[in-house]
């Protein structure tokens, strides 16, 4: 039998709501379910549902395959010790409470694992208690944080962090930053200003995995307004099936390069496509 | 001024010159669109599509109206009933009685925010208003609590002055504290946690039947998606969830998981946070979050 829009329309809709329960931005399941329309119309194959069905899903997983396997991955550690001389410097930026500091101390835990120095930059001088919050993380670790007294311009102390890693040698820099609504037009240049002030090598969006259509906004503004390079989904544990993944992959272009597992320092996992593949066609 | 609110959604209803099927199934369509955009519960969406295709049509037209103005009521009524009914809920707190109220939630939601929010809203009413930091976990929590309490003028009681580092014993010891010092409101801020948490769950079920606050209130981001049902369900199994509080409206999330958690909680939405700061508090309205819901 031929597949054509009548054949394929009642699987092709139920893997669109499968896409959608699992947070998938409408717009994008609504784009990736039209590519898996296109790749497959027109095929010949043998009559029977069942058949029908698994030509669907290996089209479907090759497209979200294609997405998310999003190629140069950065690696912080490599990255970290190829950078002759020069410290790394990392940016964090993203919503409000998804996750940025504990993700940083989490990646200070794994880049110090590994052998390679870091110093964190506290430049959220305005969230009460961010201060204390870095500062208990960086105890904990064993690692020096940079911060100002609440008010202090975010620049400055990022500045005071890239300049303290130069001096002493140390290999990377993680900067904190303030959550912000991607919407808030002063917080969007205050973010462009540490940019400018420090150059980053990497930007990278710390995202709540539960986050539904809301992420395809923040991601394309986040991107626009300040620069995204890579992609953090936190609390994957959330029982999340994560769809903000395949949604901010697919509208910035760029990876996801970690998952947070849990608040616990070693709960940082790599992203790897076929989790998430799995999980949203389970 | 519903019809303002209205008309990115029902566009072409509010163009056609009457209403068939095939217009009202358009009209359906592009209400799902902006449900789901919203991020409603996907089967929440098909059953209100369902509802509103079986009133509809079938409505009588009162006269004076036409045929688009009924539906876009069904349309109203639909959503506003998913949120327990056009009124205002009731916020007013009981003086002279320590009414304890809990706040619970999953990690990042805003409690702690909320917490001092509500103390600052409740303090201006003239309750007399404390605050309980119940969060040991989180780094800083405390640090965070009081320098809010500390800009509003509110007490705070936590590890500190329980000399404990258990949650339990700083709720029981916390609420106890300002109850007897004649205190109308205590807001207890609690762990950020989530439904696969076992032991953080049974925690806040431990604190909830030692406590037993007046009552418990579900914090939710208004960029949850999908996972707000489930999520609150949880949360309602364990311990009984008497009013929601969604945060971060000022952003460009629409809240629709809050239907979801209305919906399985029976609670009503109290308040919504509309941004960062101590007074970016409002009481909930219900027709509001409705048309900012269908964009
Ligand atoms: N379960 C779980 N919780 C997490 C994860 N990552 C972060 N959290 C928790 O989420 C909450 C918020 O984390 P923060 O690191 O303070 O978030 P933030 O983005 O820095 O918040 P703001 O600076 O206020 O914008 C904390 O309770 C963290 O422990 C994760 O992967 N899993
Ligand atoms: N823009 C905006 N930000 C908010 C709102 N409510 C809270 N926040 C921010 O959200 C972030 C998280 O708030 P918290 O109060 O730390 O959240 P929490 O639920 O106590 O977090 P945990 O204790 O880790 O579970 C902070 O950056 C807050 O400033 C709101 O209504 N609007
Ligand atoms: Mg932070
Ligand atoms: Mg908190």
């Amino acid at each position: 039998v031929e597949l054509n829009e009548k054949n394929l329309e009642p699987l092709l809709n139920e893997l669109l709501f499968k896409l959608l329960e699992s947070d998938v931005a409408l717009s994008v399941a609504e784009e990736v379910i039209d590519e898996v329309k296109n790749d497959l119309l027109g095929k010949r194959v043998e009559r029977g549902r069942e058949k029908i069905e698994v030509l669907v899903r290996d089209s479907l997983k090759k497209a979200l395959m294609a997405m998310l396997d999003k190629k140069p991955r950065p690696d912080l550690i490599s990255l970290a010790k190829a950078a002759k001389g020069d410290p790394l410097v990392v940016l964090f930026l993203g919503p409000n409470g998804h996750g940025k500091t504990t993700t940083i101390a989490k990646l200070a835990y794994h880049l110090l694992k590994n052998g390679i120095s870091v110093v964190l930059a506290c430049s959220d001088t305005f969230r009460a208690g961010a201060e204390e919050q870095l500062e208990i993380h960086a105890k904990r670790l064993g690692v020096k944080v940079i911060k100002h007294r609440y008010g202090a311009d975010p620049a400055a102390v990022a500045y005071d962090a890239v300049i303290h890693a130069k001096s002493k040698g140390i290999s990377v820099v993680l900067i904190d930053t303030a959550g912000r609504m991607q919407t808030n037009k002063n917080l969007m240049e205050e973010l462009r200003k540490i940019a400018r002030v420090v150059k980053p090598d990497l930007k990278i969006l710390v995202v709540d995995a539960l986050t539904g259509n809301d992420a395809v906004e923040q991601a394309t503004v986040f991107d626009r307004e300040v620069g995204v390079d890579a992609i953090i989904l936190t609390k994957a544990d959330a029982d999340a099936r994560g769809g903000a993944a395949l949604s901010i992959s697919k509208v910035l272009n760029k990876p996801v390069i970690y998952i947070g597992t849990g608040q616990a320092y070693e709960d940082l996992l790599p992203f790897d496509p076929e989790w998430f593949i799995k999980r949203v066609l389970a | 001024r519903l019809r303002e609110s209205l008309t990115s959604a029902l566009r072409d209803l509010l163009k056609a010159p009457f209403v068939d099927k095939r217009v009202l199934e358009e009209t359906i369509r592009s209400i799902q669109r902006a449900l789901l955009i919203a991020d409603v519960n996907v089967h929440l969406v098909l059953s209100i599509s369902n509802r509103i295709r079986e009133r509809a049509l079938k409505e009588s037209v009162p006269p004076g109206f036409s045929r688009k103005e009924v539906v876009l009521r069904v349309i109203y009524e639909e959503l506003v009933k998913l949120l327990g009914g056009e009124e205002p809920p009731d916020i007013s707190i009981p003086t002279g009685k320590g009414y304890a109220l809990m706040l619970v939630g999953i990690q990042g939601s805003g409690k702690t925010t909320t917490a001092a929010k509500l103390a600052w809203f409740y303090k201006r009413k003239g309750l007399k208003t404390a605050l309980v930091c119940a969060d040991t976990y989180r780094p800083g929590a405390y640090e965070q609590l009081a320098q809010l309490a500390d800009k509003i003028n509110v007490p705070i009681y936590g590890y500190k002055e329980a000399g404990s580092k258990d949650p339990l014993k700083i709720s029981i010891k916390g609420v106890k504290f300002f109850k007897e010092k004649g205190y109308d409101l205590i807001i207890v801020d609690t762990a950020g946690r989530h439904k696969d948490e076992k032991s953080l769950m049974n925690e806040i079920m431990e604190i909830n039947e030692k406590v037993r606050p007046d009552e418990v209130m579900l914090v939710i981001d208004a960029t949850i998606g999908q996972q707000a049902k489930t999520q609150a369900e949880a949360f309602h199994k364990a311990v009984k969830v008497g009013s929601i509080f969604i945060t971060k409206l000022d952003g460009t999330a629409k809240g629709g998981g809050a239907l979801s958690a209305v919906a399985v909680t029976g609670a009503k939405v109290k308040f919504i946070g509309v941004g960062e700061k101590i007074e970016d508090i409002e009481p909930f309205n219900p027709p509001n979050f409705v048309s900012r819901l269908l964009g």
